[in-house]
């Protein structure tokens, strides 16, 4: 565990932790994509099915069940709860358009050729677009309620946080993924327009 | 330098 690692749990953490406050406290899940909730709950599914055949440590088993728990908790308050908020009028990227490419792309680029380890690729590659839905969101209705912003701006750090944590690794362990690289870079790289946007409109008001 | 995995991040 390095300090870039530890960073970017954190922001995930604030992340999750942002967006179920926002649903609660305002009862509405205004402006969230509930297709990037789900794609996140799949993300974390098929990544963390590892919980029940590894262990690794007790804060990685915690953060598995924490992120699973506050993945399905937002879906549950987002399609159950306040199913009434949900804006699903704006939220209509089609998402079997990131399911599928990332299912043959795991199928032909992993580590190995094992149902567990396939699934955990797939997870990568889904997670570094599972965010496209929200982001064309937000562009469609041309707002963010800050709050949401806020969200943003921690879910994106934490996949920048770990390439910080990646370009530490190689040379501290002599230890590198390249999937999982390629994959956060991907990922980073989707946010910077919204980042850009987040510096400039935080610094200079709207 | 080792390529496997990075299995326990998150």
């Amino acid at each position: 565990m390095n300090v870039f690692r530890l960073l970017g749990d954190i922001s995930h953490l604030l992340a999750i932790i942002i967006l179920l406050l926002k649903i609660w406290k305002t009862r509405s899940c205004a402006g969230i994509s509930g297709r990037s909730q789900v794609l996140f709950a799949v993300v974390y599914t098929a990544r963390y099915l590892d919980l029940f055949t590894s262990y690794i440590s007790a804060y990685n088993s915690i953060m598995k069940l924490v992120f699973l728990a506050a993945s399905y908790g937002t879906i549950y308050l987002m399609f159950i709860k306040f199913k009434a908020s949900y804006d699903h009028n704006h939220d209509t990227f089609r998402i079997e358009f990131l399911i599928l490419p990332c299912v043959l792309l795991s199928l032909l680029i992993n580590h190995e050729f094992s149902p567990l380890e396939i699934l955990w690729t797939f997870s990568i590659y889904l997670e570094s677009v599972a965010i496209l839905p929200q982001l064309f969101m937000v562009s469609k209705t041309g707002e963010a309620e800050s709050i949401t912003s806020h969200y943003l701006f921690a879910l994106g750090s934490y996949r920048a946080l770990y390439i910080l944590n990646w370009i530490y690794r190689y040379y501290a362990e002599s230890h590198y993924d390249v999937i999982a690289i390629v994959a956060g870079i991907v990922q980073t790289v989707l946010y910077c327009d919204f980042f850009y946007l987040y510096i400039t409109k935080g610094i200079y008001g709207q | 330098v080792s390529l496997k995995p990075l299995k326990d991040e998150l």
